[in-house]
Formats: C-alpha cells, structure tokens, sequence
C-alpha cells in the first residue's frame, strides 16, 4: 500500500535498484531485538561476513550456512546492563563492539574470541556518561563523554586480545558532541555534529579542533553519518531525525552538504526526502546510499548522490521493520523486526 | 558551488587548518 502511494519521481526506477532478498535468520530466544549488523570473521583460515544479532541482554554472532540460511555460533550474555546498540567497527575482524546502558550509554564493551584460553569472552573498554560513539577504519573507536564539569572526547586504538593499546583525547568543541564520522579518504580528519547544530573538524593524529562551522536553522539537531573530501571541500551526510515536515519541501531524510572548511561558510547540495506522509527514524549510510525504517513498518533506500529514494521495502512477514542496517563490505541491507527476524537484501 | 558562495577554497585545508590551530 505504501508503494502505491509513492509518486512516479520517488522511484522512477525501482527495477534497476530495488531491494532483492537473499537469506533469512530467525532467532526464536529473541523476546525484542534491538539491533543488527555484521562483522568480518577469520577462522581457521577464512575470513567470512558474519551476522550480529542484539537483545536487551544477549548478543549472539551468526554463520552463513550455504545455500541461504544462518546457524548461530554464539551468544555473549550481558545481564546486568541493557544491551543499546552494535557499534561497527569497519575493516576490523573478530570484534563486535556493543554499547550499553539505560537512556544513554553507561559502557563500551568488545565482545570476542580468545585463542588463548579457546572461549567467547567480553572486556570493557569505556564506561561514563557516553553521547556518541563511532568506529573508525584500522580498528579505532571514537566516543564523547561527559561529567558534571566536562565533555571528554576520546579516540581509542583497540587490540585484537579487546583491550586497548593505546588513547589519544580531543579537544572538545562547548556544545556537546552528538554524532561523529570519519572523513573518507582521509585517515587523520574526523568531523562530528554538535547539540547546537555545528559540524566540528578535527585532526585525530594531534587531537586539535581545526573548525566548527554551524548549520543553520533550518533544519535542527543535525546527526552526521558520513564525510567525504573532494576538491577542498568537505561534503557531509547529515539525517535529520527530530525535523517536522513542511509543505515546500517535505520531510528531510537525508542532506549532503558542501562546507569550505577554510571559511566556514557552507551550502546544501543534495536534498532526500522522506515518502509523503511518512514520518522516519534514525536512518544509515553506507557509501553513497542511505536508509532508514520509516514509522509505517517500511524500510526506504536513497541514492544520495541523485537525491531521490531508490527503493522502498514494505514490512516483512514477521511484520513491521524496526532495524535497518547496511553490512559491511557492499552485502546488502540487513532488515530487522523487533521479534528476532533478520532479512539480507542485495542492494 | 562556486568560490563566491563559498569563499577561497583550498585543497590543502587539512594541513592549513591544522598548521594554524592552538596545540
């Protein structure tokens, strides 16, 4: 129904790039799932795409089982403390990072396989009063934390054993850090969105913030997901979760916005929309390509580059979409439902 | 985007940037 309802503009090819579906996991322990996602897995000599399943109080870690089904390998219990989120860790292998906590994040824990003493364990990397929390490519995480005092922004360098080997702290911009996103491209260059609506620049290697650069007003509580640089200047990914819709130019989903970093000054360059009529949630990008499930049970894809929604996946068999992830390494798009039904579509 | 919606663009403006900001 809800396909039906979107103008021929919105998916003017949905052939070309709609959705297929590749395999189904189906965990029946799942009493609510809360997220979803991938990771690179070696074993004994192969290094394979598994699937990462969160409950409240277990995480669980999949096997692809050729032709199309899923065997689960492991579950880690976190009793204590509410399981959130998974936060991804791109290039990094044989390591799920899961944060914890009750409204906000409380702990940062990696989840893993320990050679030494051949059994699945968890080590805690963080805890505090955590805001925002990012995995970095060469197997780095980023987190903004604060005190009564203070904000506290730090980049720590993970070992394979799930300790840490070294931390690096940066130096925190007045309002607080929301979101952050390493530049593509650029090893040492990470951007972040702040509570007052700026995008931050800073420099990971020396831990200096090189630019704040505010948004406008137009559109508030900005979360960036994605940074690219291109010919001096910084194109970012921004969603706009908390955006009411208006009559000229809908809902926003997704923009892409061009800052000079030497000015400061910025424009919009590409604008996506959300489905008319439809209200949508914290959404993901991968590349060039963004998603997120949409509060009718739908799951929509854009091409950001294009600005315009490339594909819309209606709610499932288990029922509606709550989860939507891209996993890692250009597979696809994993979908998810609150009851522990997990979807792979090729994109 | 042209220069004069944007000011002078660099392509060396993480160096810069990076070169001119407090320690």
């Amino acid at each position: 129904d809800l396909a039906e309802q979107l103008t021929p503009e919105l998916l003017d090819s949905p052939r070309e790039e709609s959705l297929q579906f590749v395999s189904e996991l189906k965990d029946p322990s799942c009493a609510c799932a809360v997220d979803v996602g991938t990771v690179w897995w070696a074993a004994a000599g192969c290094r394979e795409l598994r699937v990462v399943t969160a409950s409240e109080s277990a995480v669980s870690l999949w096997e692809p089982l050729p032709p199309d089904c899923w065997a689960k390998i492991h579950t880690w219990h976190l009793a204590e403390i509410p399981v959130i989120q998974i936060v991804p860790l791109p290039d990094t292998c044989n390591l799920v990072c899961v944060a914890l906590g009750e409204l906000e994040i409380g702990e940062i824990r990696l989840l893993l396989y320990s050679s030494e003493t051949d059994s699945f364990k968890h080590s805690l990397v963080k805890t505090g009063n955590i805001t925002a929390v990012v995995g970095l490519k060469d197997q780095r995480l980023v987190s903004s934390s604060r005190t009564m005092q203070e904000q506290q922004l730090e980049v720590v360098l993970l070992s394979e054993a799930g300790g840490s080997k070294d931390r690096q702290t940066l130096m925190p911009p007045e309002e607080t850090v929301t979101a952050f996103a390493e530049v593509e491209g650029m090893r040492e260059a990470l951007v972040g969105t702040t509570a007052g609506n700026s995008v931050v620049i800073w420099n990971l290697k020396t831990g200096q913030l090189l630019r704040k650069m505010h948004i406008g007003y137009s559109y508030p509580a900005s979360i960036c997901h994605r940074a690219y640089s291109d010919s001096g200047l910084l194109f970012v990914v921004l969603s706009h979760p908390h955006a009411k819709e208006s009559e000229s130019c809908g809902s926003p989903a997704f923009r892409v916005v061009a800052f000079n970093p030497r000015t400061g000054r910025s424009t919009g360059v590409m604008f996506c929309c959300l489905p008319p009529g439809c209200a949508g949630r914290r959404g993901d990008v991968w590349d060039r390509t963004g998603a997120a499930v949409l509060t009718s049970g739908a799951v929509a894809v854009w091409d950001l580059l294009r600005g315009r929604c490339s594909a819309l996946l209606p709610p499932g068999p288990a029922g509606r979409w709550a989860l939507c992830r891209w996993a890692a390494g250009g597979a696809g798009l994993l979908a998810g439902s609150h009851d522990g039904t997990v979807r792979l579509y090729r994109y | 985007c042209s220069e004069s919606d944007l000011g002078p663009i660099s392509l060396n403006w993480f160096e810069e940037l990076s070169a001119e900001a407090p320690p």
